[in-house]
Parts: structure tokens; sequence; C-alpha cells
């Protein structure tokens, strides 16, 4: 069964410290 | 540079004052959160799993169980997996925004009021 | 339950965008606008902000490491065949995913601030724009607000305070000579018609100032007179183009111009200051005046006369500003020194709070007095 559909679990869930957005990002 | 936001679709919405009250908004979409990552084939196989709906290709991935009367939720994935996760109001509503890089236009698609949220440890499925 | 599908390509167009109680507000007025902007032109890569009509809003990027799924329902042409359902009832609803994101876009709400930048000074030069205006990127108000990350209101309000022009439709600054010797014939001239200062329309008071004038010589025009009316007055409600004249305002700079001419390189006693102050208005103009108006443009040298100081000489470090204040002079009133060091309070604590943190106050009789430590 080639086919893998699973989830890879994460023990936390981090989240950075915001930064600015640029105009180009928006658009990416 | 500056660049309108488009609110046409979301114009019947907010002049009902309509808004999300369960898993999907009143136009149809839907947050799913996984504290992981989620493999998913980005290649067509011959397989039932695998459709096509109009010029998209697919691939089904999972189900997705509500319990409206204590927002549990159930999510199994694959054909091993079992999430236990639930129906989470946000605290910030959040905007779904589409950014055109052909034509430049941003429009503001929808507004999420709610996600489905699943934190926990995948439990086998026996 | 329902089915849950992945499109095999998906879209990296979307964002998630944090709306907070006000911009929901916004979203639901018909008759608001948001506008996404950034400060300069495409290539400068500037801050993005979101912009009502009258508020900004500083996006900022938060990362997160969780699977984030869009979804939207759609229904299937086929009947999807299941091999199992996990003992659920049978899926009644199809949803596939079309964008994955990693991040939101919270909102912050800041102060716009108006971009200048290549915006040129004219100082009533008759040569003013130059014909081709090449030289002059900014070619409108309608660019400069396109380039100013900040809402229209924001912008107008900065653009006026500051002596914002437009000559030929080119945005200008006015030099703040050229803004005096406006202002001072806008009064003149108001006055000889006996215009009411609370009331002063546009088209009368420029009329005013252009009866007989050259007008191939004159810079004062319609224009000008606006922009020295937005300055040196408030709007009158409801009435278009109308402006009640700010006295008190019009008195301190003509104070301030009066304070570099006659203190700026010794000092000058007080009552001496007041005479040649006087002297520098309009002929019979009906302003009162008093020193106190003029705190945060004057120092004490010695004793209590008057010498002209300015912020824009102060260093921009608050431990050596405060320094340098004490040079200048060792003590001074509370109400004197709090204008030099204001725009420095960045975390918005009580003046004397924070004067404290830099300096000694003493209670003399009535009065604070501060030194340094």
């Amino acid at each position: 069964d080639e086919i893998r559909i699973w989830v890879r679990y994460k023990e936390g869930f981090s989240d950075a410290v915001r930064k600015n957005v640029a105009w180009s990002s928006l658009w990416s | 540079p500056s660049v309108n936001v488009s609110k046409r679709q979301l114009q019947t919405l907010l002049q009902s004052d309509q808004h999300q009250t369960s898993v999907s908004t009143p136009l149809g979409n839907m947050m799913l959160e996984i504290q992981g990552d989620l493999e998913v084939p980005r290649q067509w196989h011959e397989d039932q799993r695998f459709t096509t709906d109009g010029e998209h290709q697919m691939v089904r991935w999972g189900l997705l169980h509500i319990d409206t009367a204590r927002n549990n939720a159930t999510l199994f994935v694959g054909r091993k997996q079992r999430l236990l996760g639930s129906l989470v109001k946000l605290d910030t509503p959040l905007g779904l925004i589409k950014f055109n890089q052909q034509d430049g236009t941003v429009e503001m698609q929808d507004v999420f009021h709610y996600k489905v949220l699943f934190k926990s440890r995948p439990l086998p499925i026996m | 339950s329902l089915n849950l599908h992945e499109r095999l390509s998906t879209d990296g167009s979307f964002r998630l965008l944090h709306l907070t109680p006000e911009l929901l507000e916004v979203l639901k007025d018909s008759n608001s606008k948001l506008q996404f902007k950034a400060a300069g032109n495409d290539e400068d890569d500037g801050d993005v902000v979101l912009c009502s009509r009258d508020k900004t809003w500083l996006l900022r990027q938060k990362n997160h490491s969780n699977t984030v799924m869009l979804m939207h329902e759609f229904t299937p042409e086929q009947e999807t065949s299941l091999e199992t359902t996990f003992g659920l009832p049978n899926p009644t609803s199809d949803f596939a995913g079309f964008a994955r994101t990693t991040f939101e876009y919270e909102t912050k709400k800041v102060s716009g601030i108006i971009n200048l930048d290549s915006v040129p000074v004219h100082n009533g030069s008759l040569d003013f724009p130059p014909a081709d205006g090449q030289d002059l990127p900014v070619k409108s108000m309608d660019d400069l607000l396109a380039s100013s990350a900040c809402s229209e209101k924001e912008c107008l309000s900065q653009w006026n305070q500051l002596g914002g022009c437009t000559v030929k439709g080119y945005p200008c600054i006015l030099s703040s000579d050229f803004l005096s010797k406006a202002l001072h014939v806008t009064l003149m001239s108001a006055m000889a018609e006996s215009l009411d200062f609370s009331r002063l329309k546009l088209d009368e008071t420029f009329d005013a100032v252009n009866k007989d004038m050259d007008q191939d010589s004159n810079p004062y025009t319609r224009e000008v007179i606006k922009t020295t009316l937005e300055k040196y007055g408030k709007r009158v409600k409801d009435d278009d183009d109308c402006w009640q004249l700010d006295q008190k305002k019009v008195a301190e700079w003509y104070g301030i111009r009066a304070l570099r001419k006659y203190a700026s390189q010794s000092s000058i006693p007080p009552a001496e200051f007041l005479i040649k102050w006087k002297s520098t208005f309009p002929p019979y103009a009906p302003f009162d005046i008093e020193i106190e108006m003029l705190r945060g443009w004057f120092f004490r040298p010695t004793g209590s006369n008057l010498q002209y100081l300015s912020k824009n000489t102060l260093p921009s470090d608050i431990k050596e500003r405060f320094k340098m204040l004490f040079k200048l002079q060792s003590q001074w009133d509370m109400d004197d020194i709090a204008p030099f060091v204001e725009e420095l309070n960045t975390k918005g604590l009580k003046i004397d709070v924070f004067i404290m943190k830099y300096a000694r106050k003493r209670r003399v009789g009535k009065k604070f007095i501060i030194s340094s430590r």
C-alpha cells in the first residue's frame, strides 16, 4: 500500500515571534 | 502601493447578519486544524480514493464526525488513525482572503468564527 | 459525518486575517472600504497595513507549526464508495481542502504615518513645479495617499498640520518662511476687508488676498490660502470651505518666530520679548499673548530671561537630553521642561512619573522644581 495517508503528531504547538509583513509576500 | 479589499462575496452574509454557528460557514467553508503534519499523496493514483471534481483532482483522506450536542469531533485519517478533538470558537474571527496574483485583486471570501481542532495524539483504530 | 478530501494541488493565494470587533464593524458598513497598503512603491517592501477610511492596522505575521486546512463543501459528481465508515452513519457531505496555511495575520491598531519621501518643499518660487514634472515622483494627492501606510483621514490630518499643499496638482509642503508670509498676508487682507475670523470662507479670503495683486507674480494661489486656513484654523462644521481661525495657534506661530529672531544668539527679558512679539503681528491684530504659550520653545539661561531652544537640536537619547537641558538651565519648572521631553515618553507614563526617572523633583513653595540627579 504505497498510498500514505497519516498524521505525524507533534508534541507541542509552537507559535513564532510575530513579524511585519512585506508587500511582496502578500502575492507570493 | 495599495489595493482595495473586495467584499462582494460577503455582502449577503454581512447584511443578513448571518455568521457561522457550526462546523461550516453559511458560505460552505470549514477550517480544520491538526497538531501535526498531515501527509497526503500529491500524485494521482488509480484508486477509489482519488476522484476528479470539475477541473480538480483530489484524494479522500479522512472522515469527520461532529457530535453537535457536545461539540466533540472525531477524525479518521487514512485507514489507521483516529483523532479526538472539538469544535472551538475562535477568540478572534478570521477573514478568509484571496490575493489574486494574476490581476492584483484582493477579495475577502468568508469569515470563520469556529474551527475544528485536533490536538491529541492519534489513536490506532481497533 | 463528512467525507474529507484534499485537492492534489492546493492554492497558495489564501490568507487568514484577524478581524477585531472594529474591523468587523468596518466590514459590515456597506459604505466603508478596506485597503491593504504599504509605504513607497511596489519594490520598496515597506510594512503592510490595512486601512479603513480613518484607521490603520499593522499586519503582524504569526507562524505556527500546526496543519491548518481550508475546506469547501461540494457535491461530488459520482457517489463516493467507502470501504468502511468506522461504524459511523454514512457520510452526508463532502468537503475538499483547497488551501493550507501555516500562519495568520494579526491586526494591531496603529497611528498611520503619512509618507513624505519625495514630496518637495515649496518656498513660493514661481517656477515650481518644473514644466515636465519628471523630477516629481509623487504627481498627485492620489499618489501620495496610495504610497502612505496610512488611512485617508489620518493622512489628510497630518498633511494639513504640516502645511501640505498642491501646486498645479503636485503635492508639496510649504516652507516655514512661505507659510509665515502667507499667514501674514492672509491676516492683513482679512482685516482690511473686515472678514470675520471665526468664519473665514475660502473664496472671500482668497479674493481679499488677491485684491490689487499682480497675478503673474502672485504665489498666493487658492490652494496656498486653503493650506494656510487648514493649518491655522479649524473647519467650521457643516460648512464646506469655511474655517474658524485658531487665534492661539496663530499667536504661538508668531511667538516662535519672534523667539528665533530676537532670542537666538542671546537671551531677552520677558517684558521686552512680549513687546517684540506683539510687534511682529499685523497692525491691530486682536491676538492675546502670554509667555507660557511658548513653553517647549525657550529656556531660561539666567533668572527670568528667555532664549530660543528647538527640540530638533536636542539629543534623541533621553538621558543625554536631560543632561543637555540641565547644562543649559540647572533648574526648571515642571511645566517648562515637560514639553522638551514628552516626545520621548514612548510608554505613555504620566509625565511627572516619566521625568522622575531621569531627574530630581523638589517642592519649592507652590512649584515643583526639576533638577539633575
